[in-house]
């Protein structure tokens, strides 16, 4: 038996529009530490991990680790149908092929139960070790955003320096060629608007800004976006969610033939 | 831009 009551059910439909892009179908997986995902998109490039923790619900029953196949596209559907205010409830029977979720208005006054059929995926489960990072860039999300959507009408890769002055972004297209430079900038009057950078020593990756811009799908779920890079380890992009957890996504670097 | 590694290929199936 699983039941899953989260108040701040907005939180689980920015989840599913941050994620439904890059994965199709995958296994939510759900055990006493939190409900969680682990999957990778179609060409093996990039991966996505999600943890939301049990602590982070109302009301959290799991009475044995379950993992259950979903299509995104047909969570986000469901989800759609829920208020931006109401109180979602994930709910599951042992042995059930399907997954019940259930809105609740905030004063009670509509309840709606959406049924949705669980589906098997095979999927491969990858074990990621902890690294030490050459550079951590942590920056407002909006500003993330705005980047590696500007930097996409130029050009298809962006390659990400890091040095003590700032994080350079750079591109180059047909029609041109792009640089952006943040520098750090700790002096803001609010802490979500800062630029910090965390070096141990200068670093300079490629990627493709195709999945970087995926990725800013979760820009409404934290204000702050941190950036991880290390030669020839997949850059980790992470958005926090407040009390919670996170959403992390992977990408495997473009390596000069 | 060089060429695209999989992500499979840093990380170890668990």
């Amino acid at each position: 038996m699983l039941e899953l009551r989260l108040v701040q059910g907005s939180l689980l439909k920015k989840v599913l529009e941050a994620i439904k892009e890059l994965v199709t179908d995958a296994n939510f997986d759900c055990s006493a530490t939190g409900f969680s995902l682990q999957a990778m998109d179609s060409s093996h490039v990039a991966l996505v991990a999600l943890l939301l923790r049990s602590e982070g619900f109302e009301h959290y029953r799991c009475d044995r680790n379950l993992s259950m196949g979903m299509n995104l596209g047909n969570v986000s559907k469901m989800l759609r149908c829920a208020g931006s205010d109401d109180i979602i409830t994930i709910k599951a029977d042992d042995g059930s092929d399907t997954v019940t979720f259930m809105f609740e208005s905030p004063n009670q006054d509509k309840i709606a139960d959406f049924e949705m059929k669980l589906m098997d995926i095979d999927s491969e489960h990858l074990g990621i070790p902890d690294a030490e990072y050459q550079a951590i860039v942590r920056m407002p999300s909006g500003e993330f955003a705005r980047i590696c959507k500007d930097l996409s009408s130029i050009g298809d890769t962006v390659i990400i320096s890091v040095t003590k002055e700032g994080v350079k972004f750079s591109t180059a297209g047909d029609i041109g060629t792009a640089n952006i430079v943040c520098r750090q900038n700790k002096t803001v009057d609010k802490p979500e608007e800062a630029t910090v950078i965390e070096m141990q020593e200068p670093v300079s990756l490629t990627f493709a800004l195709r999945y970087l811009n995926s990725f800013t799908k979760a820009t409404p779920l934290s204000e702050t976006v941190s950036i991880s890079l290390s030669s020839d380890l997949p850059v980790v992009v992470e958005y926090k969610i407040a009390d919670m957890g996170y959403v992390r996504y992977y990408l495997a670097p473009k390596i000069e033939e | 831009g060089g060429k695209q590694s999989i992500i499979t290929n840093f990380f170890k199936k668990a």
